[in-house]
């Protein structure tokens, strides 16, 4: 879940 | 842990990381490892006694006071003194941060090692659920309780690290590590899936909650590791065969949190 967690950010960002 | 119970905490976690966290992480990876977190889990162990890495050190394990079955961050792993988190659950959440702020964006000032923070981290979740990594100061973690397992003079800590896993393999497991990763794969999903999702959240949303994995740890360790462990004394099946789902659904929890 953490490594899922940080990595994700990035498409988060990328979408917002 | 020792070599088996990292190589099965990064095997599971690879089994759970998502597309993207996969991309990620097969970029930070040296080529040593050829693509395969779950081949470079214990390099933190490597290094720990290399000159350059003594700093790494401490932060393998947390230093419980004497008898105290619980854990409290700001008395276990705080040096005030020195303002430093030197413990297992400050390296958790140092390099949670280092890898999550390079995520938010290339910040010239910091220039962190990131292989190395997702190497270190990889290890860390690891070691933070053996239970014996948060255990007494007194004993050093059981390091300092002689017992035999089985014919064998060892000490508690290398039970917990390597025996119970490595006498698992032989009994059960045909010597083959990947019969039992697949074994804690089945356990996974067809016993502990109304689990994973508790295992796999922290309070307030937040990435890693290492202060949670270490009180769990302590806890395990005064009811299952040091009971019926005193030194001098010989375990055997009684011990192995009580502690050993013990030390699978640890290994569980922390592949299925480090992904």
């Amino acid at each position: 879940a953490i490594l899922n967690h940080i990595f994700a950010s990035k498409t988060r960002i990328a979408q917002a | 842990w020792g070599k088996e119970g990292h190589y099965v905490t990064c095997k599971i976690a690879q089994g759970y990381l998502s597309e993207d966290a996969l991309f990620a992480v097969k970029q930070l990876l040296p080529d040593s490892a050829e693509g395969d977190l779950a081949a470079v889990c214990s390099w933190a162990d490597e290094v720990r006694f290399n000159y350059h890495y003594r700093w790494s050190s401490a932060l393998h394990y947390v230093d419980t006071p004497d008898f105290k079955c619980n854990y409290e961050y700001c008395r276990d792993c705080h040096d005030s003194s020195k303002h430093k988190h030197r413990c297992v659950t400050g390296g958790i959440y140092n390099y949670t941060m280092q890898l999550k702020t390079a995520e938010a964006g290339p910040s010239s000032e910091l220039n962190y090692n990131l292989t190395e923070a997702l190497l270190f981290l990889s290890h860390f979740v690891g070691d933070v659920h053996q239970p014996l990594h948060v255990g007494f100061l007194g004993d050093l973690g059981g390091n300092s309780i002689t017992v035999r397992w089985y014919r064998r003079k060892t000490n508690l800590h290398h039970v917990w690290d390597t025996m119970i896993i490595q006498s698992a393999l032989k009994t059960f497991y045909d010597s083959n590590l990947s019969i039992m990763i697949q074994a804690i794969q089945r356990n996974i999903t067809d016993n502990w899936s109304n689990d994973v999702s508790i295992w796999e959240h922290c309070a307030h949303n937040s990435t890693a909650c290492p202060d949670r994995y270490a009180s769990e740890s302590i806890s395990l360790a005064c009811k299952f590791a040091y009971k019926n462990a005193t030194p001098g004394s010989t375990l055997e099946d009684g011990y192995f065969l009580s502690r050993l789902p013990i030390v699978e659904k640890r290994l569980a929890q922390g592949g299925v949190r480090l992904a």
